[in-house]
């Protein structure tokens, strides 16, 4: 996180709001929902108290402005520059601006006026840009499910450094962004995806094409506004080019960038006991058409061109495959060998000699 | 003669470059630097600037991942500076 030049704070912790105008893009309930949202984030970790008035001078007047608006900071049309905020002083100090030119929304469309909002507040209070891609204080927008939203650790830590702890006996905390090249790395699920590596892990994937050096983390919402993040198994169908992410007792079918189905689809469709929850790991043997599933110590067989579930599994992963233990968490099948991912380590497997030939780091892949 | 596609690209990529290095990272104007002091930081310091804060690789050039960046919807206030 950063603090804003010159540490400009607010001295009084009660501060009051207003919202000038509406934009039409909205209905107005949902305009001071997100924005009352907005100003939960920061309040619930800090001692700060935020209350809406509704005429006069507030500290934080909140408005739609469309390109120049007299604050020597002309807006830019749509996109580019989405937004802008004054850090706390008197006067203009702690407003924000939205332009009117973007299209504002409630959903992953357009912009999400709550992010929004949220990320504003940060340089209303006090902090300015931070360069942790993770934090909500990043410079680029970028959408997360609102319901989703929790405050990341990195701007936790800039609001208390600004303004102390909230009253709040259990200190919140929030996610903190992954580092590509940490040792203790694990992943969620790992799949292949039109001959590159995709590896998730909580709102995050990094993008791997194995002949290319660098490695890309980008959030999942990115790509896949409608995928939920912490996706727990995937595997790729090479012959229908689609890729199936699994999360609880539900998949999701990509196509590419595409998803197939708007909705999510069942597990138990693909035949599995309504006893089974949730999958750990999955990968797709293309030469055989059969799909693998991993749920605790056991694995499921399922044929791709039938459609169904082989008969007689589960089988216990271990008659199978020597030397792999129970709590998979991701695998995937790339040229001869399966890679099984049990916390920070990956296990290469052989299925011709059916046994581990390998041991490596868990983020091996990313050339650190 | 028409202007070559890529070179009209070019000098969009420049201005887009120069746009966001002045919104963004205090690049002078053309205008403000033939006033200001002597401590100019040329386009390519700031560029470099931008690239160290956003994680890219420092090349001091707007190559394909700087210019990803600096097309993506953000927010107004600058990162360095208020």
């Amino acid at each position: 996180y950063v603090l804003t030049d010159g540490n400009p704070k607010w001295e009084r912790k009660n501060l009051t709001y207003r919202i000038v105008n509406y934009t039409p893009d909205m209905n107005s309930a949902d305009v001071d929902k997100a924005i009352q949202k907005a100003f939960k984030v920061w309040s619930d970790v800090s001692p700060l108290i935020f209350k809406i008035i509704y005429d006069g001078n507030a500290d934080i007047m909140i408005s739609f402005e469309t390109g120049d608006h007299r604050d020597n900071s002309p807006f830019d049309g749509p996109d580019g520059f989405l937004v802008h905020a004054f850090q706390p002083r008197n006067g203009i100090g702690g407003d924000v601006h939205f332009d009117e030119a973007e299209y504002w929304t409630k959903g992953s469309n357009g912009y999400n006026l709550f992010l929004v909002v949220a990320h504003e507040l940060g340089h209303s209070l006090g902090l300015s840009h931070s360069t942790d891609p993770g934090a909500l204080m990043y410079p680029t927008y970028s959408y997360t499910e609102p319901n989703e939203f929790r405050l990341p650790q990195d701007d936790i830590n800039g609001i208390q450094t600004v303004y102390g702890h909230s009253g709040n006996p259990i200190q919140p905390t929030g996610p903190t962004t992954p580092v590509t090249c940490d040792h203790k790395l694990t992943f969620d699920a790992v799949a292949t995806m039109r001959g590159e590596l995709l590896f998730f892990k909580d709102r995050y994937f990094w993008r791997k094409h194995p002949q290319m050096t660098e490695v890309q983390l980008n959030f999942i919402s990115l790509f896949w506004p409608n995928l939920p993040s912490g996706i727990q198994a995937a595997y790729e169908n090479t012959e229908r080019d689609q890729i199936f992410l699994f999360k609880e007792n539900k998949y999701w079918v990509l196509s590419g960038y595409d998803l197939v189905y708007n909705h999510p689809k069942s597990i138990y469709d693909l035949g599995f006991p309504k006893n089974v929850k949730r999958i750990n790991a999955a990968f797709n043997d293309e030469n055989s058409g059969k799909t693998y599933f991993f749920v605790g110590g056991k694995y499921w067989r399922y044929d791709e061109n039938r459609q169904s579930m082989d008969q007689g599994y589960p089988k216990k992963i271990i008659d199978e495959f020597r030397g792999i233990s129970k709590n998979i968490d991701a695998a995937f099948q790339y040229g001869r060998y399966i890679y099984f991912f049990i916390g920070t380590r990956q296990f290469q497997f052989d299925p011709n000699v059916k046994r581990v030939v390998s041991v490596m780091k868990s983020n091996s892949w990313f050339n650190c | 003669f028409p202007v070559a596609p890529e070179t009209e690209d070019e000098d969009k990529n420049i201005q887009l470059v120069k746009t966001y290095l002045q919104n963004f990272y205090k690049l002078e104007t053309d205008k403000q630097s033939r006033f200001k002091s002597k401590n100019i930081k040329p386009l390519t310091e700031k560029l470099k600037e931008m690239q160290v804060f956003f994680g890219l690789k420092v090349t001091g050039k707007p190559d394909v991942d700087t210019l990803e960046v600096m097309k993506k919807p953000r927010c107004g206030v600058p990162d360095i500076g208020q």
